[in-house]
């Protein structure tokens, strides 16, 4: 553990507070990807199976379960709980186009052809690409609440956080984990366009709104 | 295990 992954973590931790505050307090879901946040259900899923027949620490173990929790009842508030605040018409993203695709990588790069091993990769590429759905729906309303783009920022700059932990291994321990890499990398760049509004609108106060 | 890390990130 080094203060790169640990921070990393932490705003993963943030952002899903942030998250479940947001829909907590305006009592809505709106503006929120139900698809995004279905897919981070299937990336935990498929990633922290390894509960069962790995333990890497406490701290591991508490935050899978935590990751695991936390997505399966933010399905539940925006389907139950606060359904008539979601509007499925704006999100739309087909998120087929991301399982498929992901599924063949995981097929192609993974570091054993065994199902533990597939499905961890997969859930590694469909991370990188998960948010899509969110961005998707961002840019075709052009506009959001400062809250939902804190917690952008905050899942954004969780796996950002991770690249500067992984050239900190390499250095530390020679260890390099090429599929987390590189779908950290694509993850990242997802965000860039996010951020560059995040940190030139928001963060001086304006609201987060696209040029149309 | 095939993984360099032994997946020991989330």
């Amino acid at each position: 553990m080094n203060i790169f992954r640990f921070l990393g973590d932490l705003s993963h931790l943030a952002s899903i507070f942030i998250l479940l505050h947001k829909i907590q307090t305006t009592r809505s879901c709106r503006g929120i990807s139900f698809r995004t946040q279905a897919l981070y259900v299937v990336v935990f899923i498929a990633r922290y199976l390894d509960l069962f027949f790995r333990y890497v620490s406490l701290y591991n173990s508490a935050m899978k379960l935590f990751f695991i929790a936390s997505s399966c009842y933010i399905l539940y508030l925006m389907k139950i709980r606060y359904r008539p605040t979601h509007d499925p018409s704006i999100d739309t993203f087909r998120v087929e186009y991301l399982l498929a695709p992901c599924l063949i990588l995981a097929l192609i790069f993974n570091y054993k052809f065994n199902f533990a091993e597939v499905l961890w990769s997969f859930s590694i590429w469909l991370e990188a690409v998960a948010i899509l759905p969110q961005l998707f729906m961002l840019q075709r309303t052009g506009e959001a609440e400062n809250i939902t783009t804190h917690y952008l920022a905050a899942l954004g700059a969780y796996r950002a956080l991770y690249i500067p932990n992984w050239i900190y291994r390499y250095f530390t321990e020679g260890l390099v984990d090429p599929i987390a890499v590189t779908a950290g990398i694509v993850q990242t760049g997802l965000y860039l366009d996010f951020f560059y509004v995040y940190f030139t609108k928001v963060l001086q106060g304006q609201k987060f709104e696209l040029p149309a | 295990e095939g993984a360099p890390t032994g997946h020991d990130e989330l």
